[in-house]
């Protein structure tokens, strides 16, 4: 599924 | 890879230097909060290899930059407490944790933690631009140290317009810290490029 708004982000 | 670069710089001048002068302990210390409020999912979600070796490597090398300053000589006896006095816990983390818990998309731990350290990043510079500010010059490796740890917020920008054109990506909370962050370093970067386009020292007013 898709990552959660900014979840995927550092 | 510049907020990575940024902090080797930083490791490499205070190696280099063995002296920390004109270095915020306390913008370190800010991170070193962002990183373990945001990065809490280490434990519970798994994105990708990079992903997780760039958060190790974040909060490691963080921590033990703020060693470094703190408690090692040399280059802690060179810190100079006393100018870099910024009281974050006042003024930046209870301003992030009510922001945080305001603005949270859903009232979880992780995601009000998320939020929050979203807020608290894009004022963690203050700290090392009041401190700058104090000192007014500012070393070259220094200078590129703190040049590179506001590009790379800047580069975050360019890549959510791209996201939101490629993949429909939103990211508002993400959006407005970074657009923040970014905001408070245009001053510094306006200053650190007429001191490289005039090859001179930098020096703030």
């Amino acid at each position: 599924g898709k990552t959660a708004q900014g979840k995927d982000e550092l | 890879m510049l907020h990575l670069m940024s902090i080797l710089l930083l490791l490499w001048k205070l190696k280099k230097s063995k002296s920390c002068v004109g270095i915020s302990c306390r913008m370190q210390e800010c991170y070193a909060i962002v990183f373990c409020l945001r990065y809490l999912d280490l434990f519970y979600q798994f994105i990708s290899v990079y992903n997780t070796a760039m958060k190790v490597v974040f909060i490691s090398s963080t921590f033990y930059l703020i060693f470094l300053m703190r408690f090692q000589p040399p280059v802690s006896a060179t810190y100079d407490r006393t100018a870099d006095s910024f009281p974050y816990e006042q003024y930046l983390l209870g301003p992030a944790a009510v922001l945080g818990f305001i603005s949270a998309e859903e009232w979880s731990i992780p995601e009000i933690f998320w939020t929050a350290s979203i807020w608290l990043e894009s004022v963690s510079i203050l700290p090392q631009l009041i401190l700058l500010q104090q000192l007014r010059e500012v070393e070259n490796l220094t200078a590129e140290f703190v040049a590179t740890m506001g590009a790379y917020r800047f580069f975050y920008i360019l890549n959510w317009i791209y996201r939101y054109f490629a993949e429909g990506y939103v990211n508002w909370i993400g959006w407005l810290g970074g657009i923040v962050q970014t905001g408070l370093y245009v001053d510094f970067f306006y200053y650190y490029a007429m001191s490289k386009w005039y090859g001179q020292k930098l020096v703030l007013p």
